[in-house]
């Protein structure tokens, strides 16, 4: 594993921590779409099934349940807690994730490396990754005020994103035969989501002021 | 190999 992937990885993990701890912290999740933590969980419940049946290191094996244990800690804060919940901007977050899901599963079952279960639901999860953020950037957008837990969340995910980049240039350059399109190209579009939000992101904090999407 | 090379990634 190189710096990069492993860098990649902590700002994952980080932004998962910054999320949980601005709800836990402010008992609010106010700005945060539950649309987006669903469809991350369904990314992990069909990307890590292999879980049951391959080991490929004890790191890969932790990290996977504590990215499925936080997806759910999540969604549960939201859904169930008695107070957080009631902070949730229901009518503001009315994305049709069906839009994302149905073409997902549907590219994954025509482009994939192996017509098997398991392998289409990878790519399928590979492929849902890329857009799952979309009801997260919608719901900021009409609600244009950006908190500063919420804009670092956000940050993190698509640093993450591009971190994974330089990854795959890395491996590319290091191991013999590397080559993974799917992943490449998905991630590359996923990278690409997060560009006008960097764009906004960056300009908030050189000029020190709070984070504002325009109309 | 290839097949556990591209499924290493989280």
């Amino acid at each position: 594993m190189n710096i990069f992937r492993l860098a990649g990885d902590m700002t994952h993990l980080l932004s998962i921590i910054v999320l949980l701890l601005k709800i836990q912290a402010t008992k609010s999740c106010a700005g945060v779409s539950l649309k987006t933590q669903e469809l991350y969980a369904v990314v992990f419940v069909t990307r890590y099934l292999d879980l049951f049946y391959s080991f490929i290191s004890l790191y890969n094996t932790v990290m996977k349940i504590i990215f499925l244990l936080t997806a759910f800690t999540i969604i549960w804060y939201m859904r169930k807690h008695k107070v957080v919940c009631q902070t949730y901007d229901k009518e503001q977050d009315t994305f049709r994730v069906l839009f994302l899901i149905v073409p997902c599963f549907v590219l994954a079952l025509l482009v994939n490396h192996e017509m098997s279960v398991t392998e289409v639901l990878w790519t399928f999860s590979i492929y849902l990754e890329a857009v799952a953020i979309l009801p997260q950037l919608v719901l900021l957008q009409r609600t244009k005020n950006v908190d500063n837990l919420t804009g670092n969340y956000i940050f993190m995910l698509g640093s993450y994103r591009a971190l994974y980049l330089v990854n795959w240039v890395y491996r590319y350059f290091t191991e013999l035969g590397y080559r993974q399109w799917i992943v490449w190209v998905s991630g590359t579009v996923q990278t690409c989501v997060y560009l006008d939000f960097f764009y906004y992101y960056v300009q908030a904090w050189r000029n020190n002021e709070r984070m504002k999407l325009p109309g | 190999e290839w097949h556990s090379a591209i499924h290493d990634e989280l």
